[in-house]
């Protein structure tokens, strides 16, 4: 079962929180426990890289225009930093006490923290794309109501126009976001979404010509009929872009849905 | 991207460091 959420960030933190899982258990096999060699050098390294991502990391936050992303990332910036503060501290104490069991559980805590931020870091990053392509498609979801005022074939073809570029590249972001999704079934579910969007685009416009013809008639026979058929088509697709909406907030997996 | 090469730095220098403190253990298990 994938814990982490995208492949990207799989890819980065998954080795890592593997030996991580393995020095626990060695820790807590080993009992008493080997004398540690002297970690400084390491620690060092891993502070060196923890200030590196703090720079990189205010920086994107300050220039950042996303709120939410200006809130979340110092909190997980904190967090790798004390983290990195703890690992510092357990290498001082185990260069002086190599056995100190106290030491040597700082030490693993100290590398989960930095698991942890980090992974909270990338997950806030991550999020804010995510809020991107819910900007796209939630203004595909406000153009797919002006679907009521058209009136005449002209008007159909400015919105047709209009709508094209919105929605291919709502469908292209999904697409691509569910390529990078490691929970095969939220990319089933974001799959299934789009292309019932992608089918339900020639009806929507069908339904849109049938009712400027039918207006433009002069008996103007079957019109409410033709209203409301278009009302159900752009119905479908505003709650097919909300489904999809909801799928991509999603970022811990459903054990139901496993099952 | 800064970010992304940013944690995969950290994530490196983490591994390497949990690679030198499980080495003793190992041998000793």
């Amino acid at each position: 079962m994938p814990v982490f959420h995208t492949k990207l960030i799989e890819s980065i933190l998954d080795p890592v929180a593997q030996q991580i899982s393995q020095l626990v258990i060695l820790h807590e096999q080993a009992e008493d426990g080997a004398a540690m060699p002297d970690l400084t050098q390491p620690v060092s390294a891993v502070a060196k890289a923890v200030g590196n991502l703090v720079q990189v990391g205010r920086q994107t936050s300050a220039t950042s225009t996303d709120k939410v992303l200006q809130e979340e990332m110092p909190v997980a910036l904190d967090r790798v930093e004390n983290a990195s503060i703890s690992l510092i501290q357990a290498a001082k104490t185990l260069r002086q006490e190599p056995l100190s069991r106290s030491a040597r559980d700082i030490l693993i805590n100290g590398a989960r923290g930095i698991l942890g931020g980090t992974s909270a870091l990338l997950l806030s990053l991550d999020q804010a794309e995510v809020r991107k392509i819910i900007r796209i498609c939630k203004g595909v979801q406000e153009y797919l109501a002006v679907a009521e005022v058209v009136e005449g074939m002209e008007d159909l073809i400015v919105y047709v126009k209009n709508l094209t570029p919105g929605m291919t590249q709502m469908v292209k972001m999904v697409d691509g976001r569910q390529a990078e999704l490691t929970h095969q079934v939220h990319r089933n579910m974001l799959i299934a979404s789009k292309d019932k969007i992608k089918n339900l685009l020639p009806v929507l416009i069908s339904s849109i010509k049938i009712f400027v013809t039918t207006i433009q008639s002069p008996g103007k026979r079957g019109l409410d009929e033709a209203a409301s058929n278009r009302l159900y088509v752009v119905s479908q697709m505003y709650l097919e872009i909300e489904e999809i909406i909801r799928v991509l907030q999603l970022t811990t997996y459903d054990e139901d849905d496993w099952n | 991207e800064q970010i992304l090469e940013a944690a995969k730095c950290i994530a490196n220098a983490t591994s390497a460091l949990v690679k030198a403190a499980s080495a003793a253990q190992k041998e000793l298990v």
